[in-house]
């Protein structure tokens, strides 16, 4: 699965 | 996180609070758009279902719920308050909601990283954001003359959605394999629309003057 970086900021 | 990342969280948090304590002490709303507060709130709510499942930090939770609990405050205070209610000026704050909904739903539909409800939800959020504040700044144009409070909050939001590119700018150069080009471009376009305002900001503030923006 991809990492989802973008998930982790609000 | 970095400390660009951690400014933009305050910053966004102390323009909320501003705009939360502004409409508590005088128990006015005048020149604030209940679209662009109502449009946030849509926002909060489609980007944080995930709050009770998908736990990613302490900070990021809190940080969700203090979003989605001031903005419904505001909401409330706006159209269920019986003084504050009176004081909305729904006849300048006319910017149709279907205008950005559904440009923002289709697009989210068309582009996005995996075909699923709460992917595309998550999607729809950063679109919407991106144009969330364009009923605010319609209607400060209409009004022309902003008040302090109005003005801060506005200058608050861009400040900080500039605070989280230097936190992309920052990431790019530290974290390898970092990329998020879905959130970088609709981050960029929705700093773009607060430059014209800026401008006019910076200038009042620069002549200590009143801010006026020009018709």
């Amino acid at each position: 699965d991809q990492k989802s970086y973008d998930k982790d900021e609000l | 996180m970095n400390l660009f990342r951690f400014a933009g969280d305050i910053l966004h948090l102390l323009s909320i609070l501003v705009l939360l304590l502004k409409i508590h002490a005088t128990k006015s709303c005048a020149g604030i758009s209940l679209k662009t507060q109502e449009l946030y709130l849509a926002v909060f709510i489609t980007r944080y279902l995930d709050l009770f499942w998908n736990f990613h930090s302490l900070y990021n939770s809190v940080f969700k719920v203090v979003y989605i609990g001031t903005t419904s405050m505001i909401v409330w205070y706006m159209r269920r308050h019986r003084n504050v209610k009176l004081t909305y000026d729904r006849d300048h704050d006319t910017f149709r909601y279907l205008f950005l909904v559904a440009p923002c739903a289709v697009l989210s539909l068309l582009i996005n990283a995996r075909y699923n409800l709460f992917e595309i939800l998550w999607t729809f959020s950063i679109y919407l954001e991106a144009v969330a504040i364009l009923p605010q700044l319609v209607l400060l144009q209409r009004t022309k003359n902003v008040d302090n409070l109005t003005g801060n909050y506005v200058f608050l939001l861009g400040l900080y959605r500039a605070f989280y590119i230097l936190n992309w700018v920052y990431r790019f150069a530290t974290e390898p394999g970092y990329s998020a080009w879905l959130v970088w471009i609709s981050g960029l376009i929705q700093t773009g629309l607060y430059l014209d305002f800026f401008y006019y900001y910076v200038q009042a503030w620069k002549q200590s003057k009143k801010l006026q923006l020009p018709s």
